[in-house]
């Protein structure tokens, strides 16, 4: 991956660690 | 029924927080299906929401995307500002990964909208953040510098140092 790639992706990875825990509760 | 729907929807939050993405899908597949023979909005937002995280830890971003879609049409039809700047969220970060900068740009800054107007600083700096790196992605260095400074600046205003 270039540079820009990984700098692209932070955000993005911040976004699916928190993801991973969230849940539509019925 | 509706007890099923629900059961149904308790089963596939349960698998999708032990990883077990495919019968994540299975089971909000069948939550989305009961939710609809009972016209439950709010459910059939929820199942279109579940679907389109399951679908990001597949890898299957195209599917998680029209999820999303859906569940954005439908928090706009339900009137929930928040849960719509959550679904804005989501496809701008899976407009990213797709690689669709342009897109993810759209998305971003309608989240950025609904989280200005609900005052809500965490979101701001998020589609802040998002929004300098989908411009320094392409090649938008301005774009990108303005937003890396907001980002910055509701960053001090939180006290987040991360």
């Amino acid at each position: 991956p270039t540079r820009m790639h990984v700098i692209q992706v932070d955000s993005v990875q911040r976004w699916m660690e928190d993801l991973r825990h969230m849940t539509e509760v019925e | 029924r509706p007890a099923q729907g629900r059961t149904y929807g308790n089963l596939g939050n349960t698998q999708y927080l032990l990883s077990n993405f495919c019968n994540a899908v299975d089971s909000h597949k069948m939550r989305l299906l009961i939710a609809k023979e009972f016209g439950d909005l709010a459910a059939e937002r929820r199942a279109y929401c579940n679907l389109g995280n399951a679908y990001i830890f597949l890898g299957e971003f195209e599917k998680a995307a029209e999820h999303y879609k859906r569940a954005l049409q439908l928090a706009r039809h339900l009137r929930d500002r928040a849960v719509e700047a959550q679904a804005c969220y989501s496809l701008g970060n899976t407009y990213t990964l797709l690689q669709d900068y342009e897109r993810a740009i759209d998305y971003h800054l309608k989240h950025l909208i609904i989280a200005q107007d609900l005052g809500d600083k965490v979101g701001e700096g998020r589609a802040c953040w998002s929004l300098g790196n989908a411009h320094t992605a392409l090649g938008n260095h301005d774009q990108a510098m303005h937003f890396a400074e907001r980002h910055l600046e509701i960053s001090n205003e939180t006290g987040d140092r991360c």
